[in-house]
């Protein structure tokens, strides 16, 4: 167990290294055994810091920071355990545009190997998205369902 | 294995029949605040068998149930089917295609099929059990959930490795 | 003390109920206290039923209609107490296009009498600003302020 | 009583001397992440007596002074000053114009001045008490704080009531 747990960790740190570095076009990241004696009982920490900064505590980060840093934690997870299929609620909420462009294009680069289900509100996420659902109240208070084309897309965002 | 279809019938705001394709490699849900798009996500968690009220924005159990509008009358359960192509046996299960169905009662009865045989939530759990589906899994992220990987402590991160050892 | 705040509750609540409608386009929402007997120890739950929907617990709402419940919640605490400014981070997230427009129109009516200061990505919230100022980071890791017009600012989102 | 402006000065990152005028009534700020926005409200939190380190965001008081770059050197204190036009005596202090400011070094030393006398934190929570400024108003919502108001128990909403009333 400790050698499968090891060698995972070894991966995933380095899948996240290389990840966060190619959402924040730089920067350092990094996965910290708190206790590298113990496999059994260590903690992991998350250690981010983005391009031009200093390191500094992952709490003093900025909310879009934060939401890219977890997109990269869970996009190494992903390439790591090669999950069939993903699914993510408004997790761009907090990005800007760039970085919604970034996240975007990504998911589109790792959709070849994984199915993913996105939930947005942006625009530019939805013109990476090969197809798209409309959900509507149409009758009040009951949902409807409807494949939309990107045009039609942006009258339900 | 990928996804190919979700039928929902009379959860939560979906009180008709609706049918989702899942054909493409990226798929996207667009629409109004409060119009249905996390339901869906709820509906998908539900059929995983997801049993905290909690994670599905609920207090009890049987709140999943299309409670009625103004207009139209609640109803008395709640259904959802997914259907997976299992062509690659990611699933270890003899089907091509899988079909799970988890359907709740408003007297509190459940009923669980796989591939229309009669079975319960144990079987569901087992199916899915190290797949990278339902619980623990971090393939559903929640809307609003997304930093809370960053946040969590130290031994549940620790589970995101023993996860994917 | 006892009179003081019950008067104070039954504003607060007709404010509220007044200003959930306006955001919401409709519906129904009220205050009300847990145990109306004891204004000393009495809680306060908060009801919110959107248009044509049937009333359920505040948890089933969506994402963004907690937003707009909450804003609504806000907005009736300004107005009856009259605060000399109100600081808004990013509170625009969750909410779709049109909602936005409501909330962006909201503030400008209540900005005569309170000052608003307010951080958005969305576009449509910034077309309501009276006065913008773009934050960068030029020199990596230093942050700098500089004001800009609408259209400038629209490259800082 | 309105706000007119904010000078920041080592705060965060604000290595730099900083001013904002708030001269109309709706101000938007826009920026890239990470580039200093909430990092203003902060500073205005900040400079109103804010004490805890999680709603700044840091682990230890010091972590609002400007840090370092990887091209820059730290410093050795965050200055923050706030000016309010106070010509309708909302404040309760005998100047038309009302300026703040708080200081804190990496040694710990604090120190804060009203219209430019040293006072003590003490005297700034009594300022700004019971006008809507501070600790326990609604006035400054944080980033993914909105929802809040509606999660908290209820003796936190009874609170809401008690301070308008
Ligand atoms: N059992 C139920 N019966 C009827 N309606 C329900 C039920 N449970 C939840 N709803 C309704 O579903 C709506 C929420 O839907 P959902 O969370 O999917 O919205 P959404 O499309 O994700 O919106 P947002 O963009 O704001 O996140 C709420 O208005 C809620 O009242
Ligand atoms: N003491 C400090 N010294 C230097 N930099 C700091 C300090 N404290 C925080 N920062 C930096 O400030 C940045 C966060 O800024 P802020 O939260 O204001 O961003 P933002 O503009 O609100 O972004 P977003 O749109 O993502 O919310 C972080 O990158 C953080 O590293
Ligand atoms: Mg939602
Ligand atoms: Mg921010």
């Amino acid at each position: 167990f400790k050698e499968s747990f090891k060698a995972a960790y070894i991966q995933l740190r380095s899948e996240f290294q290389i990840i966060f570095k190619e959402l924040f076009g730089g920067g350092e990241a990094d996965l910290i055994l708190t206790n590298p004696e113990d496999m059994l009982t260590t903690g992991v920490e998350i250690i981010a810091q983005p391009p031009g900064k200093k390191l500094q505590t992952i709490s003093l980060l900025s909310g879009g920071e934060k939401t890219l840093t977890a997109i990269s934690l869970i996009f190494s997870i992903i390439r790591m355990k090669k999950v069939p299929f993903v699914i993510l609620d408004e997790v761009d909420a907090a990005l800007d545009e760039s970085n919604v462009k970034r996240y975007a294009e990504y998911i589109k680069l790792f959709s070849s190997k994984t199915q993913f289900i996105v939930i947005t509100h942006r625009p530019t996420t939805m013109e990476c998205i090969d197809s798209l659902y409309g959900v509507t109240m149409e009758e009040e208070g009951i949902s409807s369902l409807v494949k939309v084309n990107l045009k039609e897309g942006e009258n339900y965002v | 294995m990928e996804l190919k279809k979700l039928k929902i019938y009379g959860f939560k705001s979906f009180a008709n029949k609706t049918v989702i394709s899942f054909e493409d490699p990226f798929i996207g849900i667009v629409g109004p605040n409060g119009s249905g798009k996390s339901n869906i996500i709820d509906a998908i968690r539900w059929v995983f068998g997801e049993q905290s009220n909690k994670s599905l924005r609920g207090e009890s159990s049987t709140d999943v149930i299309f409670g009625g509008t103004q207009t139209k009358r609640k109803q008395n359960f709640a259904e959802v089917t997914i259907v997976f192509d299992n062509s690659d046996n990611y699933l270890e299960i003899e089907f091509l295609e899988v079909e799970v169905t988890r359907r709740l009662y408003r007297n509190g009865i459940s009923e669980y099929l796989i591939n229309g045989v009669e079975s319960r939530l144990k079987d569901i759990n087992d199916l899915f059990l190290d797949k990278g589906i339902g619980k623990n899994s971090f393939s559903i992220i929640s809307q609003g959930k997304i930093e809370e990987i960053l946040s969590t402590n130290q031994d549940h991160r620790r589970q995101i490795i023993e996860e994917t050892a």
